[in-house]
């Protein structure tokens, strides 16, 4: 009969409860589900084969309820600069959010999150995207990735994407002469049948 | 710098050295490691090598090794003795290329670390330390992989000559995959089950040199080559082994838990995991690594949809920016928060690990199978998401992004075999599921939980 505790505010507690909650209860479910095919004579191992699929969305909620509680505990580090406490908290928020939404059947199926819960999320999501939209450029910025490791002509700290671009064009192996060997060798024959 | 991006910048609500900070520990790290990028940056040498993306398999594999050599001598005349400088060093010059040397690095040093008896560390690790041998790890074979204990390769002990005399009985058994083990290594250490008296005791692992050090060619009994294309990962061969009866001294398995003596006798470890350690250690770092690769894809992928403008949102008023286009934001900013997630949880797992190899050092193991569930799980959590959303990132810059300027292929393919190697992903999960099963059999006993795995108690159901 217990509910989860998630409102509009998006409260890291409601979020982690729910995690916790949902992982809880795959193990259990599992564990059941072991128990019963053994109490009807099935050997461990094979019952064990038997319950994998269960077994293996219990292990990821497990792994993905300790990185939402490593992810919130960054959050509330008391030397966390307080300009950028709100950002990494809505980055948390979106990573629960985002996370709960894509497997949202198993935080619903006893109940603990309501329909109505979900449609608040589905909402808060969206105004996620548009509260990090400001900050997204300085969010990578922050990763501090040398543009010599990025290798890319797209990531480039000063952008200048579309001449970046043009010049790998020209240093195509192909361009090393106007026309390429293949013409001779094999279109121009073609072309000329 | 582009206006756009300018913009960008100049609208953000926080200045972005106090997230760096975060990420790398404090200014005084961050300047460090700044520090040493421009070290790697501006050398003059590094200049002259050639790009990555016109290479061809085997002028990769030259050119990583040439660059390799180069970052170990001058790590050395630079006098860099902490890993982590080492690490940042080696990233700037090898950025997703992989090494030659990774393993010998990794594995190979850290499992002579963990497992050698003190005479065996002390004879070994400088030979490795200064590359007079060059090693690697050699667990999986062509048959088997996730589930060691079904390793053919046997070492059989022979008290006469106390030497151990290893093969590879079938075909299935042959080594393949490791990293290096083709060309570059001339020592590897090799796990295989240990006979001795006629009876099997499991998996133990052995150095077995593998090549001649003048010639470099195989030593009698060893057949060993590179595997051949893979999907990335073109400047490591990974390599194939097959073993003949070769002989050698009993004091080439390591033996800091497990033990022979010279009559046969075998001495089991306190436990049975602790042989897993090198495992648990790669596992514990790729949860970082997907991090970081995830991170650079989203770098990448929101700089460029800042850049590039498509499509009229009101007719007239000029084509928008991407990144302004929800369906985008929907795309990208769920990867970037995973980012983060994996970031911080791989720095966690990361001091876990040290923490707990720490203890075992003082002989205490309790946590050893936490750390080791834990692990599994996270590296194929981490390794799964990463690979997913960079193919998402890439896919969120249209064509562009399918090219090789993009530098998204390069990272896609040095993160993606994550989700297989050092434990097949979907068997990790079950191994960490296992490991739930015990704990949810300790709780309706009543016992007490680890620390992450609390929440089960105080849970209702």
């Amino acid at each position: 009969g217990k509910t989860s505790t998630i409102t509009d505010r998006l409260s890291l507690r409601s979020l982690v409860e729910a995690f916790e909650h949902r992982a809880a209860r795959l193990i259990r479910e599992c564990g059941s589900r072991i128990q019963t095919l053994t109490s009807r004579g099935m050997k461990p191992d094979v019952a064990l084969n038997s319950t994998s699929v269960q077994l293996v969305k219990a292990a990821t909620a497990h792994v993905e309820c300790c990185v939402v509680k490593i992810f919130v505990n960054e959050v509330e580090r008391k030397d966390v600069n307080p300009q950028l406490k709100p950002v990494l908290q809505a980055m948390c928020q979106l990573y629960t959010v985002y996370l709960l939404l894509q497997n949202s059947g198993e935080f619903m199926q006893d109940g603990f999150v309501t329909g109505q819960q979900v449609e608040v999320l589905n909402s808060k999501l969206l105004d996620l995207l548009s509260e990090i939209r400001p900050n997204a450029v300085a969010i990578v910025d922050g990763f501090d990735i040398p543009d010599a490791m990025l290798a890319s002509a797209l990531g480039r700290f000063d952008g200048q994407v579309y001449e970046a671009l043009y010049q790998y064009a020209r240093n195509s192996k192909l361009n090393k002469t106007e026309v390429s060997d293949a013409y001779y060798k094999h279109l121009k024959p073609f072309l000329d049948r | 710098v582009n206006p756009d991006l300018q913009n960008e910048r100049n609208k953000a609500t926080f200045d972005p050295i106090q997230l760096t900070y975060l990420l790398h520990n404090g200014p005084q790290q961050t300047r460090r490691k700044r520090y040493i990028q421009s070290l790697a940056l501006n050398d003059r040498v590094k200049q002259n090598f050639r790009t990555w993306t016109e290479l061809s398999r085997e002028e990769r594999y030259e050119e990583s090794m040439k660059k390799c050599i180069y970052c170990a001598d001058r790590v050395k005349e630079l006098g860099f003795k902490d890993p982590v400088d080492i690490y940042i060093y080696n990233q700037m010059f090898t950025g997703h290329e992989n090494s030659p040397f990774g393993l010998h690095n990794s594995m190979f040093t850290d499992v002579l670390t963990q497992q050698g008896t003190e005479e065996q560390k002390a004879k070994w690790l400088p030979l490795a330390k200064n590359y007079q041998i060059l090693g690697t790890y050699a667990q999986t074979e062509m048959g088997h992989g996730t589930f060691v204990r079904g390793l053919e390769t046997t070492a059989t002990y022979d008290p006469k000559t106390q030497e151990f005399v290893l093969n590879s009985p079938t075909l299935t058994s042959i080594k393949y995959w490791p990293g290096a083990l083709g060309k570059t290594s001339n020592h590897c250490i090799v796990i295989a089950q240990l006979y001795t008296q006629g009876h099997c005791h499991g998996l133990q692992p052995f150095i077995v040199p593998l090549r001649n050090l003048d010639n470099y060619q195989p030593l009698p009994g060893v057949e060993v080559g590179d595997i051949g294309l893979k999907f990335g990962y073109d400047a490591v061969d990974n390599g194939y082994l097959r073993l003949s009866n070769i002989r050698i001294p009993r004091e080439n398995m390591l033996m800091r838990y497990s033990k022979v003596t010279e009559d046969g006798v075998f001495i089991k470890p306190k436990n049975d995991k602790l042989l897993y350690g090198g495992m648990v250690m790669i596992r514990s770092f790729i949860t970082g690594d997907c991090g970081r690769g995830l991170s650079q894809a989203c770098t990448i992928a929101i700089r460029y949809s800042s850049v590039r403008h498509q499509t009229e949102v009101t007719p007239g008023k000029g084509e928008e920016k991407i990144l302004d286009y929800q369906t985008q934001q929907y795309k990208l900013f769920p990867a970037l928060s995973t980012a983060l997630a994996y970031l911080f949880a791989g720095n966690a797992i990361r001091e876990m690990y040290l923490r707990v190899m720490a203890d075992i050092n003082k002989g205490a193991l309790g946590e050893l199978p936490q750390l080791h569930a834990l692990s599994s799980g996270l590296k194929a959590c981490s390794s799964y998401a990463a690979s997913e959303m960079i193919e998402t990132c890439r896919m969120a810059c249209g064509g562009h992004g399918y090219s090789q300027a993009s530098g998204f292929p390069k990272i896609y393919v040095n993160v993606t075999p994550a989700c297989t190697y050092e434990g097949e992903n979907t068997v990790l999960l079950l191994q960490t599921a296992r490991y739930l099963m015990k704990c949810l059999n300790s709780s309706a006993q009543g016992e007490e939980l680890p620390t992450l795995m609390s929440y089960l108690n105080k849970s209702t159901g």
